[in-house]
């Protein structure tokens, strides 16, 4: 049965958007039948993979799912790395947010349309807009854990409390056995004070629930988005795909020990 | 009269708290009475000036310029920069999304608020969240102005477009006389190709809306929050401060031109 994962933190710029993309796409190079689920109206991840948007009128989106119920289809969009799947988002997407607050059961449509797809993918990655509004408590009531990047900046440690604070409040109310995936540092300057710093706070804080592979910040994972193209795709030689591979890798060993 | 200059951009981590702060410093370092108002539930700009957090519960908070109507008060809290005051933000202020869904002129209560207060300062800054809901579009209704930071990335161009319409919208619909304040290069990084790209298309793009003076990408920049000070004040040295001095000396001039 598939995994569904939320990638969320409220913290705008976390690298949210490069790692749903470059960690599903870690997986599916790894053999693994990846579905990506743009929940963000900015749709950046959308664009990370197919940039002049060609596809997404001619496959069902995100905002579909929410809407009208009818499960994820069967024709789904594949960008270039194999076992990958795309559900785009649209702009439209904004405006389900204020559509959904009088619909009854509103926490629960994306968890109904993709509990019923688990078993034809072998993880879901949910990428979330950077706000702890009904877009993102849909993709945690759905999920059966999530994913917090961290950067390894001040502000984003500041954060953290918030969003877990969230977390545990949708176990409570909606999601019983809602876990946590991890924490991703990311865009990690080893030669920065601060990145030093707020790595050793989070690892002293929150110990194994930190991944040992960190994301160095890397300029091939920005360049890559603009190419329509995973990093690993965009340059193999990319230190922070490797970090992806890496997080691909402790993920696989977490569920073999489940 | 003061100017009320909302900074505003959907894309997360492009630097609008880090903005707003730093030039709301600079102008107040020329001397200009400044005040700064964090609409952002995060709160990153309270906690950039007050770490500790210790003064917003003796203040008002913006909670309750939206919530109890009762104007900016007399006695506001500055923090060490002179001529700087703040109205701080608190966790509460995500609840203002939802309660004001269904309040009569939703959008106007901080215009309302601010603009009776205008001949106090000669500059208001409004730092926005990264969304376009019912706090941004409030700070946009209450604002002279928009100031858009646009972190040198390949996303952050994308989103651009979003950001416009919607203030073109807010300008057609509740605030006639709304300007585009300009456009910030935030995070530059002249050694990186994909910033020289971004910066040249914006340029190409929006012309004399850009502002001369960009920010570098710079270290102190990100460390001087955890501090509790503007970047001038943590490291006078700072490049990334001097580029918000080039920017709060583009705006003096403009204004004293008009
Ligand atoms: N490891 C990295 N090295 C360098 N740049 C990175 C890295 N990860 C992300 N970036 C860049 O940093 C910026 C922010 O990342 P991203 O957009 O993925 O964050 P996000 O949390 O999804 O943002 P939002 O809050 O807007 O959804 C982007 O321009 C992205 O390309
Ligand atoms: N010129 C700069 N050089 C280096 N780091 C910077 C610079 N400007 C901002 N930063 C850092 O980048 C991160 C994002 O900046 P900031 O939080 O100001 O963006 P934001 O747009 O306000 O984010 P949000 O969307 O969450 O409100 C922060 O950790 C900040 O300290
Ligand atoms: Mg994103
Ligand atoms: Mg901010």
């Amino acid at each position: 049965m598939g995994r569904i994962i939320a990638v969320a933190n409220q913290k705008g710029g976390v690298g949210k958007t490069a790692t749903a993309v470059n960690l599903a796409a870690a997986l599916a190079a790894a053999g693994q039948r990846v579905l990506l689920v743009d929940c963000d109206p900015q749709g950046n991840a959308t664009t990370a993979l197919d940039p002049g948007r060609a596809n997404q009128e001619k496959y069902s989106n995100t905002y579909n799912l929410l809407e009208q119920d009818n499960g994820v289809p069967e024709r789904l969009w594949s960008p270039d790395p194999p076992h990958l799947f795309l559900v785009p988002s649209t702009p439209h997407l904004s405006g389900a947010e204020v559509e959904l607050v009088n619909t009854p059961a509103r926490e629960h449509r994306l968890r109904r349309v993709l509990r019923a797809a688990v078993d034809r993918f072998d993880f879901i990655f949910l990428d979330c807009p950077p706000s702890l509004g009904l877009l993102t408590v849909n993709a945690l009531v759905a999920a059966h854990s999530v994913l917090v990047p961290l950067q390894c900046e001040y502000y984003a440690l500041e954060g953290l409390a918030g969003l877990l604070r969230t977390v545990a409040m949708v176990r409570e109310g909606f999601n019983g056995d809602l876990e946590l995936e991890g924490i991703v540092l990311t865009m990690f300057d080893s030669e920065a004070t601060l990145s030093r710093q707020v790595a050793e706070e989070a690892r002293g804080h929150f110990g194994a629930q930190v991944f040992q592979s960190v994301i160095p910040r890397d300029p091939r994972v920005a360049e890559s988005p603009g190419f329509g193209k995973p990093a690993l795709w965009y340059d193999a030689l990319s230190p922070g795909a490797w970090g992806y591979m890496g997080v691909a890798g402790e993920i696989l060993g977490a569920r073999r020990r489940a």
